[in-house]
This record gives C-alpha cells, structure tokens and sequence, in this order.
C-alpha cells in the first residue's frame, strides 16, 4: 500500500450524495455506496455518517463529461471514476462517471460497491497499490462473490487510522480545520495581514497589496490592482499608479477590477474581469468591441467558470494558459480557444498554491505565481517551484525592497 | 515526401495516446506532462516499462498491444502514486 498526501484528523466521518445514477433505483445506490463505505470501517476505528447539509467530507456525485474539477470524464470505459484525498474543499470527494453502466455486480456492467470502495480509500488517504490482488490497485479487476477488504489494503488504512480499539482519543472535529494544505509547500513563513493596502479611493500600496493581475507588454510589466496600473520598466522600478480608465480607453466605468490579462503574439492585449473578456489594441478597445465585453464561453470555458484568476504565457512551449481556482486550460495556437483535454488540475504545477491572484512570464521567461503577498518562481523543466519559495512580493519588486530596507532603518 | 502509411499513421498515434496516457497516470512527470513531449528516448521506455510492470505485462519498453490492451482497461482516474517512485526502485544504481 502507498499512503496519500493526506489523512483526515479524525476518524468520525460524514458524507452526502450530490445525485444518484439513473442506472439503477436510488435505494440500491445508497445501499451499495454504505457498504463500501462499511468495507473501510473493519477492524479500524472509521465511523461514516450521512448528512443532509453541503460541509459534508465526501460529498459523492455522479457526473459526466466535465463536471467543474480539473479531471473531465471519458464517455464510456476507461476511467471509471475519481476521488481526491482528504482536506477541505474538495478533499475526500468522490466522482462516479455516469457514462459507465453502473451494475451490482461486475457481470453485467461495472459493480459499483467495487469502484466506490475503491475510491473511498483514496478519499480516505490511501493512494494506488501494486498488488494486483489489493482494492486500491488501479486497474478494475471485478469481483464475485462476498466482498472483504484484501490484507494489503487492511493494512494500509490501519497504518493511516489504527486498528478498532475504541479507547483511542481522536481530536475533536474543528470545522475547516485539517492538516492538508494543498499544494503549500512546507516551512511557509507567515507574514502579517496587509493593513488597510487601499486608503480611501486612493492608490493602494503595491508593496504591501494581493495582486489582481500582471502581464508583460511590450517589455514592460504591467500591475493591475484594483482600479490602478502601474508601469514597471526592466530594473522593476514601481512609479506612479494610473487608473485603468484613463489609460485602458474602452473598459466599463463601472469596472473594480482586472482579474486576467496576456498579450497575444499579435500585440492585441486581452483582460478578463467576471466572466467577460476585452481585446484591446495599444490601449483603445478593438474597433466594433462589445464594451460590455464578451463572454468568456466564447473560448470554451464552461459556463460554471465565473473568474480567470491568471493568464500567463509559459515560456516552455510559448502557449498561453488560463488559470480558474484548482482548475486550468491550455489556449490553442492562434489564442482563440481552450484546448481539449481541459481543463487539467492545477497540482500538474507542483508546489503552485490554489487559487493564484496572478502569474506571468517575466522578461527573462520564468513564470511567476502570486497569491497574496507570497510570490513563487517555477522550475520549469521539474514542473514544480523553485526551492527557497514563496518569497515576500515586496522583495520582488526592487523599489519595495529598498523602501523595506529604509522603513527597517528607520525603526532600528 | 512519402505521405505516412496507414501502419505510420497508426503507429504514431498509439505513440501520441501512450504519451498522454503514461503523463496523465503520473508515468512521465517533468513538462512532458504538459507538452506531451519527451525530454528523451529513454525517458519514454522507462515509463512504458514502469507501466508494464504495475500491469503485471512483460517489460519490453515499447507499446506492445499487450500495452495498448492494458490501457483500454476500466480503471481509476487518480495517478498512480506508485510510477515515480517504482522507476527509482528498479533502475540500477552506481555505486
């Protein structure tokens, strides 16, 4: 058995169905779903209840195609079904694919009390095992007869939650309190709270602010925070913040904030705010441009999507990626709509924190991700972040650091 | 040039389809993942022979219909915990 990224820190677990399969009688799902839940709770100290409300720790839904995570289902074989290891949000979720012809046993479709246990070991915080003859193994083998959990898969669990003795103390359960932080790398310094980064309707302090936005135009870096900009030449000089509208002629007046933005090979720059997006030539809107916009379904991200948190250029293959919350998609050559195949997970970036305020390519090609005052250089041919990160945002641009280093000269 | 045969065409497909199938179980890590392109040769016969392994096929490296068979399986959309970590397992080592 091989342990997950994560475990649950107690053992008194709650889960919900989100829908049922049209396969079979809504009873028969439910029945089946308990006792694979059950085939867990052997000789272990696990304990599962349902509830009615959303904050429950597996949530179980049966979907097709893409059904809002980054791991769209395949139409009929192949995969059956995900789920992700423990910790808030998603965690412990399982995801059935209702393009399956889910069944009772594995003769006359696929058993879903097998693929549901399966990927209760997962929500639980077991990952794939090599033996053939174990539950987690990853490829589905099928099964007759009485169902028990195998040795492999037994010990495993009670490696992660102990074996049933009952006088064992468990903490109490603390609501979105658990031990996964995803995708945060470890040792990540904790920094104070901004304080108050906007004053009134005045600029905000670049230094000390979540960033909405970034891209580089024309060899100059362009921050967008809230209703500002700012203009960074290549030694990262902060000067003086603009408002987007007197600069950006096109954009609703009404507009808080840019979420998204990335200049095309055609010089064009495109933003997204909300689920809209604007083309832009120079700094004046294309001519004949909705002002209000337009959608972004028009790129084929799905209609659920509300936000693009970034859009970067990747320097490994000079494509642009568009990145929505744990979710991102690949943009095709020409920039005019997402790849298939997405959206993809956002864990492909190793080490990369869930949701970005924004990343960009920088003018030496490193792709850089922000999330609140923390910023994180990647390691492109790893795939993951460069060690030593995040580091403070301040540090990042050279006229923070300096009016860091003369605050702390100050003080002293 | 000589357009590609039927035997080319099909072949390089179960080469693309391997590709993306090794990146998505966690078989080939690095940008290959990403791009879909291979840093090298090798990195892509140790990936087939690690995928192999863990279905329980003879190692030969190459996308045998052996192979192709095991990855028309019904299986669980999560990687494969197991892939990285098997190669450095298995590969011989220098002292």
């Amino acid at each position: 058995f091989i342990p997950g990224t994560s475990t649950w820190p107690r053992t008194n677990l709650t889960f919900r169905f989100v829908n049922y399969t049209p396969d079979m009688p809504q009873a028969q799902t439910r029945k089946l779903i308990v006792d694979a839940l059950k085939v867990w709770t052997v000789s272990t100290p696990l304990t599962f209840t349902e509830v009615t409300d959303t904050m429950a720790d597996i949530m179980i839904l049966f979907a097709k195609k893409y059904h809002s995570d980054g791991h769209p289902f395949d139409g009929t074989g192949s995969v059956l079904a995900h789920a992700f290891f423990p910790g808030p949000g998603k965690g412990g979720d399982a995801h059935f694919d209702d393009d399956e012809n889910w069944s009772t046993n594995s003769s006359g479709g696929i058993d879903l009390l097998l693929v549901a246990a399966h990927e209760f070991g997962h929500a639980l915080g077991l990952g794939h095992s090599e033996k053939p003859s174990a539950l987690m193994y990853p490829w589905y083998m099928g099964f007759e007869g009485e169902f028990e959990l195998p040795h492999d898969d037994w010990q495993g669990i009670t490696n992660l939650y102990g074996t049933g003795i009952k006088d064992r103390t468990f903490p109490e359960r603390e609501k979105g309190k658990v031990k996964y932080k995803p995708n945060v790398p470890d040792g990540k310094p904790v920094y104070p709270e901004p304080t108050s980064p906007t004053a009134g309707d005045g600029p905000p302090d670049p230094c000390n602010s979540h960033i909405d936005a970034l891209t580089v135009i024309r060899t100059e870096i362009f921050l967008f925070i809230g209703k500002w900009f700012w203009r960074l030449g290549p030694q990262k000089l902060i000067n003086k913040p603009v408002e987007i509208h007197k600069f950006w002629y096109g954009l609703p007046k009404d507009l808080e904030r840019i979420d998204a933005v990335f200049e095309r090979p055609d010089n064009k720059i495109v933003f997204f705010s909300g689920d809209r997006f604007w083309v832009f030539n120079a700094n004046h809107l294309l001519s004949r441009f909705p002002v209000e916009g337009r959608p972004i379904t028009e790129f084929n991200i799905p209609a659920d999507v509300k936000k693009i948190d970034a859009a970067f250029q990747w320097s490994y293959n000079k494509r642009t990626y568009l990145v929505s919350g744990d979710m991102y998609w690949k943009m095709d050559e020409n920039n005019s709509f997402v790849e298939y195949d997405y959206p993809r997970d956002m864990g492909t970036w190793k080490g990369v924190p869930v949701p970005v305020d924004a990343a960009f390519m920088d003018q030496s090609g490193t792709t850089i991700f922000f999330q609140g005052l923390d910023y994180w250089q990647f390691y492109d041919m790893k795939m993951r972040v460069q060690r030593g990160y995040p580091r403070r945002i301040s540090h990042y641009w050279s006229q923070c650091a300096e009016n860091l280093s003369e605050r702390e000269e100050n003080l002293a | 040039a000589r357009p590609a045969s039927r035997t080319e065409r099909k072949y390089r497909k179960l080469q693309s389809d391997t590709v993306k199938y090794l990146a998505q179980f966690g078989y080939l890590s690095g940008p290959s993942q990403e791009t879909q392109n291979l840093r090298s040769k090798e990195d892509l016969v140790r990936a087939i022979k690690s995928l192999q392994r863990a279905g329980g096929l003879p190692e030969t490296g190459v996308p045998d219909s052996r192979t192709e068979a095991l990855m028309k399986k019904p299986r669980c959309g999560n990687m494969d915990d197991f892939a990285q970590t098997g190669i450095d397992h298995f590969s011989r080592k220098k002292r």
